[in-house]
């Protein structure tokens, strides 16, 4: 549509095919597009400009509902605990490094738990990202209870009144629900252990990842109801335009995105830049 | 589903009659919307629904099939060509050591891969030695030395501060006098749109010239398949494909976008965490996956 001289049924193919191939999927897509036709109907729209516009503030209407305002808050006293959770691979412990260098940047003390005691290197790999911001990562052998672990961190926590405790969990299908299960236990025991904890369940998304988002939105709901997400891997050529359908049906907001695998590499969630780089 | 959703569009039309470019306009309106839910990419399935639209307008309304069942016969079958009619596996015949090589976006399950081949390799009497060319993220190198001492394969001897490239040399090297006839390359992931790093690739296979070069994607890759596997095929000419994570619940529509665009055969696919979920890729399967 640029060049385009006037509103017609190549225009709404042209934005159709945009949000389409930015991963917005095919109903909410429709629902966009359904919407923005009777505004033009409605308002008489002649400018394709005005139409992209409505587009673009119908879109930002999805991803930021008043609820969607809802502000990570540190409690009264006793550490603020995130849990991060998400399928395999989606760039749960890169971003646990990227939040401890954004905590610690803020004066904040920071804790970093190594729970996923099942995949190969991956207490390591955290213990290398604790290295990197200096902050200390409670950990226990491979193949230890990852909720004993976490139990195990928040006394620590207590003892030396960190500020930010953040739990980094082993990868795991949302259709696995033993793995689910697991998840729950983690988030049982370190409630049982801080009654108001974890603060934060941050389900981590990857950008390249196409409607399967969605499931996973819902099943990690279910089973530990998510309080907000993460979107990785937004500087390669994925948009990440999954979310919009997400934080329209349930009501989670975007806390931080990736661009990038070194530790400055998260932003917080600009909804207005998003909206404009789906259209880029 | 698609076939109730095809049922609908057909209900009018029975028996004696032949599928014509007005009715079957609704019917392809739906495959699209099938597709298109399912990930496979935009333009992919333009192309798709252009291809069946053929093979389906002028068709008889046979006895035995409903028009539903018809349409949905030519998109499966058309599905199953696509995505490859036979199985492929490893070219392991040639000049050894062969070496093959693992490439792709980040966290797609290379690493984990390269160990699952290596065990499969280590099964059919081979001599595998995996090489970690992964020195940027942290404890990559580690991880696939825990996993090559889990299924006694051995691991090249590295450090996150070499050269990648040197890595690879100083492997084939290793391997020489019929130590090891197979070598399994896991690279670092990297965005297609990272010059440095997609130039990195170009010099590792360079270097040691690999018998097959696979693209390992996750299976629940959205629309950005196409252009990432175009990238990835268009600088190191890719000889096969590894779907990863398939036995989650993601409809897969990735392979069929990576499938057109490469033209490469999809040689396996990861089904699990452990280090036997690797299978041979079935097409069918596939097929009926993406239409769910
Ligand atoms: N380009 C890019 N890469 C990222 C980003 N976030 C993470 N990664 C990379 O993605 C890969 C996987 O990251 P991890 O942090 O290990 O992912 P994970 O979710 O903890 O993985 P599992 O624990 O195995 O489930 C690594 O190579 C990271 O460097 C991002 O925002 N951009
Ligand atoms: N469920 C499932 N998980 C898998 C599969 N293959 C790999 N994984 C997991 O996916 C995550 C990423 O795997 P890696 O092997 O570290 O991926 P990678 O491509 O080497 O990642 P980078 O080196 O950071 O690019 C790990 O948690 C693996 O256990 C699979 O087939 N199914
Ligand atoms: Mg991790
Ligand atoms: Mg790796």
């Amino acid at each position: 549509f640029r060049g385009k001289k006037q509103i017609d049924q190549e225009l709404f193919d042209e934005l159709e095919e945009i949000l389409i191939t930015a991963d917005l999927g095919v109903g909410t897509t429709q629902d966009l597009l359904t919407h923005v036709q009777q505004q033009v109907k409605r308002e008489a729209l002649q400018d394709p400009a005005a139409l992209r516009q409505a587009l673009m503030d119908r879109i930002l209407y999805y991803l930021r509902r008043p609820e969607l305002e809802s502000h990570m808050v540190m409690p009264e006293s006793g550490p603020f605990v995130i849990m991060v959770v998400g399928v395999n691979g989606v760039g749960k412990t890169t971003t646990i490094g990227k939040m401890a260098h954004k905590f610690k940047q803020a004066g904040q003390s920071v804790l970093l738990v190594a729970a996923d005691t099942f995949r190969a290197a991956a207490i390591e790999q955290l213990k290398i990202w604790g290295e990197r911001n200096a902050v200390e990562v409670v950990a226990q052998k491979s193949g230890a209870d990852p909720s004993s672990v976490a139990y195990d961190a928040l006394d620590y926590a207590r003892a030396r009144e960190i500020d930010v405790v953040i739990i980094d969990t082993a990868g795991r299908l949302h259709t696995k629900v033993n793995l689910m299960e697991e998840l729950k236990k983690i988030k049982r025991v370190v409630a049982k252990k801080l009654e108001t904890a974890p603060h934060e369940i941050l389900l981590v998304l990857d950008a390249t990842t196409g409607q399967n988002s969605i499931s996973q939105a819902r099943q990690f709901h279910e089973s530990v109801g998510v309080t907000g997400l993460a979107l990785t891997k937004l500087d390669g050529t994925a948009k990440g335009g999954i979310v919009v359908n997400i934080c329209h049906e349930f009501n989670m907001p975007i806390r931080f995105i990736g661009i990038g695998e070194k530790m400055e590499d998260l932003r917080d969630f600009e909804p207005e830049e998003f909206v404009k780089a789906l259209f880029a | 589903n698609l076939t109730d959703r095809l049922q609908k569009v057909f209900k009018d039309l029975r028996g004696h009659g032949t599928l014509s470019e007005e009715n079957i306009q609704d019917a392809l309106r739906e495959v699209r919307q099938a597709l298109l839910e399912a990930d496979v990419s935009f333009k992919v399935v333009k192309d798709f629904v252009k291809t069946v639209a053929e093979r389906a307008v002028g068709q008889e309304v046979v006895g035995s099939l409903s028009p539903g069942q018809q349409v949905i016969r030519i998109v499966h079958d058309e599905l199953v060509a696509l995505l490859g009619g036979q199985t492929e596996t490893l070219k392991l015949d040639g000049r050894q050591p062969v070496v093959i090589m693992l490439a792709g976006l980040q966290g797609s399950g290379k690493t984990t891969t390269a160990a699952k081949i290596a065990k499969q390799l280590l099964k059919k009497g081979r001599r595998p030695y995996l090489v970690p060319a992964d020195v940027y993220r942290p404890a990559a190198i580690h991880q696939l030395q825990v996993l090559g001492e889990r299924i006694g394969v051995p691991v090249h001897p590295s450090q996150a501060s070499e050269d990648p490239v040197a890595i690879c040399r100083a492997a084939v090297l290793a391997a020489a006098g019929g130590r090891f006839d197979t070598l399994l390359v896991d690279t670092a992931g990297r965005l297609h749109v990272d010059a440095t790093l997609m130039e990195e690739l170009r010099r590792i296979k360079a270097a040691v010239q690999p018998a097959e070069i696979l693209f390992v994607a996750d299976a629940m890759t959205g629309q950005d398949a196409v252009t990432v596997a175009e990238k990835f095929n268009a600088d190191l000419d890719l000889t096969g494909v590894i779907l990863t994570k398939m036995e989650g619940d993601a409809r897969g529509g990735a392979a069929l976008s990576i499938k057109s665009i490469t033209n490469r055969p999809i040689k396996f696919v990861g089904v699990g965490e452990d280090l036997d979920a690797l299978e041979v890729f079935h097409p069918d399967r596939q097929a009926s996956r993406i239409l769910g």
